[in-house]
């Protein structure tokens, strides 16, 4: 579908995607740990999309497995949520899978 | 007004009630918080209420000062959000107002 077709546009052409909703907690902890490592990711809100927002996650689902916010890619690859993201920041995989995203 | 009542009848009659939402995981980890510390909170989850739950949102943002959830009250006393409970928790001080409030 088209709005499929935008989804994965979005994610290869930005390094680092954040879908998001805006009064969502987990969803700030991941905007704030990626503007604490100097990366400007793209954040979309769902919650400020009228109808379309909905439409989008229920499509993230089917392309990710994975229902919930924050939904995040780097250089194109499904990373997963907050839980993950911050896993993954812990083990010092986070800040190498940044740097060759944004070297693409 | 009636409903402002019934906030305070709640939270003086239960001596750990958190104001939620269902979906949200900053929620959730103030729940699982109460759980493993062996206390069985009242939870009203503030989505699963129809229009009420807004209103009661609102109320409790004038009697609290605080719009956010979760909405932590412990022995009658506001505690905050889930990092304040879990500040509190770090300190060793959650666990004394437990148990002063489940003697009460
Ligand atoms: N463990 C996941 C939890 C994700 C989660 O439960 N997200 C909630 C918001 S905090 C959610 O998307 N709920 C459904 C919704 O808001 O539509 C993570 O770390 O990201
Ligand atoms: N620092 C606060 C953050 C509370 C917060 O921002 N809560 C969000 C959900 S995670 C909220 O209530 N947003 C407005 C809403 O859902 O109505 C805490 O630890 O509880
Ligand atoms: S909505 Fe509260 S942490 Fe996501």
């Amino acid at each position: 579908s088209r709005l499929e077709e935008t989804i994965k546009n979005t994610v290869s052409q930005n390094p680092v995607v954040v879908y998001s909703k805006s009064w969502c907690s987990y969803c700030s902890e991941v905007k704030s740990l990626f503007k604490k490592l100097g990366t400007q990711p793209l954040v979309i809100e769902l919650d400020e999309l009228g109808p379309q927002g909905p439409q989008l996650q229920k499509l993230l689902e089917r392309i990710t497995g994975q229902y919930t916010v924050p939904n995040v890619f780097i250089g194109g690859q499904h990373i997963g949520g907050c839980t993950d993201t911050l896993k993954l920041y812990r083990k010092g995989d986070l800040e190498t899978l940044l740097s060759d995203a944004v070297a693409k």
